[in-house]
């Protein structure tokens, strides 16, 4: 079955999406099947891949909260090797609408079990969290096999990660114990800047082989490929950015020998 | 009594801290007396301005769950002219917290009525708020005279305005009918990129005198004064990102002839 990931940090704006997207896309030139699920209220993973905001008909606010079938809200995109489960805003009172829910932590796990993603013939299944540590983002963190921390390598990131380790522990003692750090992924950094080379010192200090060798650099490429509605591989391939998250993908297939 | 700001936006990493820090400190500057309010739980704002996360004794999350008097919570900074009341993580659970309570989206405006306010001797009240449309940015929404929207130049910050707007609507309907927008600063702005100057003439055409004259520019300064704990202001008063944030203070001020 399918190895699910993560990618999430509380911090806004660090890039969670932007990898979610082009992370996929990279594993697809691969010739991996990869299913994104977006559990922002913003959809930013699903505008990014195209998915028209009035084209969402079943979301992952159906799957979590309505029990909908996986197979009944996953739809294809226009990349091959690519599906998604989209978000649309009714995702943001999840939080409230579940407090009486007894099961409200496990509802993405039980959605994303075995046997719903057994018929889909995936590699991967990426989910794009909200920048919170909400009932969403745990659900988050109980379904997935590791986590994946995209870190903008900023002073107000830095700061963040200590609480996001707590919650994962706490995750992994109270509901998933099988729940591993994927890795660190320093993003939108800037060699030249001092603040960014005392980040990436720090975040190898501190956290070892934790961080991925990979660093994805500041590039404009990534950030005007959204606006197209493609993943960055696919607007510029010999973008910095492209480049970047292709050698992101190589190194996870390599931790899996499926490189 | 002081004008009170809300700086939201539910688009992570937009500036919203950078503009509620570098404000105050402008404003400051002019000889106006600003009180921070820190309802983020990452409680950036708290930390850019210096307050060690040890030190936050009373916290907004007592202020807004535990009805604590706001003159206990405010502490003052190391800068003349900006008061704070802090943030820690404990106001991550608010919203679960809060389901039983009739008054949890007016209690924010309660704590910061005209009596509480009144013996501060205060200009103006920046409200800095999480990245989500939750229980908290919708306190600071009903408890503000108006909203300050900081907008990155970029597309998937574009992407969530109208969402934004809808809710701001709502709020305006529903629970504060006094609510205007101050305005929608755009930020972290590249004159060079031209999806940058794209954004920018989307939003001037849509929003017109919505959008404030004042540009803050990308200027890695801005991003290295929070490792100081200081507003860039404060850092490096002549850098481009200081004199934007002048520049707005002054834009600020005309508008209510304080100038
Ligand atoms: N390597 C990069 N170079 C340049 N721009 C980037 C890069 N990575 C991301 N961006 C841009 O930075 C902004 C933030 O990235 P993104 O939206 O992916 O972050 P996020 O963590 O998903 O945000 P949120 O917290 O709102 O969900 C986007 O406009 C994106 O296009
Ligand atoms: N004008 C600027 N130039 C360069 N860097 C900036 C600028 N404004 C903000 N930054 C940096 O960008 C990052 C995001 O800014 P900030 O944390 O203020 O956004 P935010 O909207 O408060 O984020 P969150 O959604 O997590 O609360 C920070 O690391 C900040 O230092
Ligand atoms: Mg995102
Ligand atoms: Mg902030």
């Amino acid at each position: 079955s399918p190895r699910v990931i993560a990618i999430s940090n509380q911090k806004g704006g660090v890039g969670k999406t932007t990898t979610t997207i082009n992370l996929a896309a990279a594993l697809a030139r691969e010739g991996f099947s990869t299913l994104v699920v977006d559990i922002d209220p913003q959809g930013n993973a699903s505008t990014g891949l195209g998915v028209d905001p009035d084209a969402r008909k079943l979301t992952t606010y159906d799957l979590i909260l309505d029990g909908a079938a996986l197979s009944d809200v996953v739809v294809p995109t226009e990349f091959d090797g690519i599906l998604i489960a989209p978000a649309t805003t009714d995702l943001s009172s999840a939080d409230i609408e579940l407090v009486a829910n007894e099961r409200r932590s496990h509802l993405l796990r039980d959605a994303l079990s075995g046997e719903m993603l057994g018929g889909l013939g995936l590699d991967y299944v990426l989910i794009d969290c909200p920048p919170s540590l909400n009932l969403l983002t745990v659900n988050a963190m109980i379904a997935a096999d590791s986590i994946l921390i995209p870190l903008q390598s900023e002073f107000f990131a830095l700061e963040g990660l200590s609480q996001l380790m707590l919650t994962i522990r706490e995750v992994r003692q109270n509901a998933n114990p099988e729940l591993r750090i994927e890795g660190v992924l320093l993003t939108m950094h800037d060699q030249r800047n001092k603040l960014a080379q005392q980040v990436e010192s720090d975040a190898r200090q501190t956290l070892g082989d934790l961080v991925f060798d990979t660093i994805v650099p500041r590039n404009v490429r990534v950030s005007e490929a959204p606006s197209y509605a493609v993943p960055v591989i696919d607007y510029d391939p010999k973008s910095k950015g492209s480049l970047a998250y292709q050698a992101l993908a190589m190194e996870l297939l390599a931790r899996y020998r499926q490189a």
